[in-house]
């Protein structure tokens, strides 16, 4: 299971700008 | 068509819907020490796309709080308490949405485009880019 931090951090990178 | 370097200067949303652009804001940021500011608002739209039924999103939830909101970081001092309150209590219930987030993203952009974005577009970061 992912700790706290890896989903915080996969949300947070799920929310950026991607490649144009 | 607008170049990425004019829609920069148009609104802090659309600096942070470019890859270059939002890259570029987070190291001026880094450099002021108030990173964890744009981190909550990016995760405050991550938390929005999530699905209330995966039970991953409770966790989420958790871990925006602990990380932002239930410490002293930089987005705790700019935020309302009455905001910090609700989100405590939603997530004392277990109560969560979408939207739980919302009102903090508002304060926390509200108050970078007041400040940090101001200073970007007259930074030698952004001006060496340019």
């Amino acid at each position: 299971m992912d700790s706290e931090d890896d989903l915080l951090q996969k949300c947070i990178t799920s929310a950026m700008p991607k490649q144009r | 068509p607008d170049s990425p370097l004019a829609r920069w200067t148009k609104s802090l949303h659309s600096l942070l819907g470019d890859q270059d652009g939002a890259h570029l804001f987070r190291t001026f940021l880094e450099r002021e020490k108030c990173v964890d500011t744009l981190d909550f608002w990016f995760a405050c739209n991550g938390f929005r796309q999530m699905d209330l039924k995966d039970t991953k999103t409770l966790r989420v939830a958790k871990a925006i709080y602990k990380r932002y909101i239930d410490t002293s970081s930089i987005v705790a001092k700019q935020l309302k308490p009455a905001t910090k309150t609700f989100i405590r209590d939603n997530i004392k219930k277990q109560q969560i949405d979408s939207a739980m987030f919302d009102q903090a993203q508002t304060e926390i952009q509200t108050s970078m485009e007041e400040s940090p974005y101001q200073m970007f577009l007259t930074s030698d970061i952004y001006l060496e880019y340019v």
